[in-house]
């Protein structure tokens, strides 16, 4: 997880695609 | 006496198309003259932003959320480019010849050699032929790419019963859609999923491209880029 830490909080959080 | 209204098409793909994102724009840089280094750069920034939304995509997917987080990330980890590629053959089918990698960023082959990802374009336009060959749909495309990601072989699967599960919600939603909407051509599920190696074949040359292009410090490249191209490695 350390190693991938960006793809590991874009996975936690919220955003719909939509809104991206 | 009035046909049956045809069947509103399943949950998964009806769910699958409400979650598309509207397709992103290049951003070259307005100052910069033309070259293939810039080209290069609009790309990679292009398909970084590609690669936020796709990972936001991968949420809304049917089944993608039940999966363990260390799921989520093997799959995406593994399937990205699978995935980003689908968009751009996809975006690409309405052209006989190039890659649109966006609406206002079309490479055609020169362009692709100059700017060193002439490995990318030969797999690549042979899968956009196949598709154009197959008339391929909007729902199954998109069915297709949740199907890239489902079935991206990672490595580190931690509960292989709950992939195997999200795989197979992802199949029997292609095979109900075939059986309403294209009931005469009984072997489309197998060409379509028959097309999948080749997807994978474009995908393993386009992280070698771009991992190359890395290591020679041509072109700069965004931390989320990397650190998914370095998964790849």
């Amino acid at each position: 997880k350390e190693k991938h830490k960006i793809l590991h909080r874009l996975l936690q959080n919220s955003t719909s695609p939509v809104d991206l | 006496y009035t046909h049956p209204v045809k069947s509103i098409r399943n949950k998964v793909i009806s769910q699958l198309l409400s979650s598309e994102p509207a397709p992103l724009r290049a951003s070259p840089d307005p100052v910069t003259p033309d070259s293939d280094l810039k080209t290069l750069m609009t790309l990679c920034d292009l398909l970084n932003r590609e690669l936020l939304v796709m990972i936001s995509w991968a949420k809304h997917i049917p089944g993608f959320s039940s999966l363990s987080l260390v799921d989520q990330m093997a799959l995406l980890q593994s399937g990205w480019m699978e995935a980003l590629l689908l968009c751009v053959v996809w975006r690409s089918l309405a052209s006989t010849q190039g890659l649109e990698f966006a609406e206002n960023l079309h490479l055609n082959e020169p362009q692709c050699k100059n700017a060193g990802l002439l490995e990318l374009y030969t797999p690549l336009r042979l899968l956009i032929d196949k598709y154009q060959q197959l008339n391929i749909s909007h729902e199954e495309a998109v069915t297709l790419r949740a199907m890239a990601l489902a079935n991206s072989d990672a490595e580190h699967v931690e509960n292989g019963d709950s992939v195997l599960r999200f795989q197979d919600g992802l199949h029997e939603a292609l095979q109900d859609y075939e059986v309403n909407e294209r009931a005469a051509e009984t072997h489309r599920v197998g060409r379509l999923l028959m097309t999948l190696p080749l997807l994978r074949q474009s995908s393993h040359r386009a992280v070698q491209c771009f991992r190359r292009l890395h290591i020679q410090h041509l072109v700069p490249m965004h931390k989320l880029f990397l650190e998914m191209l370095d998964t790849k490695i």
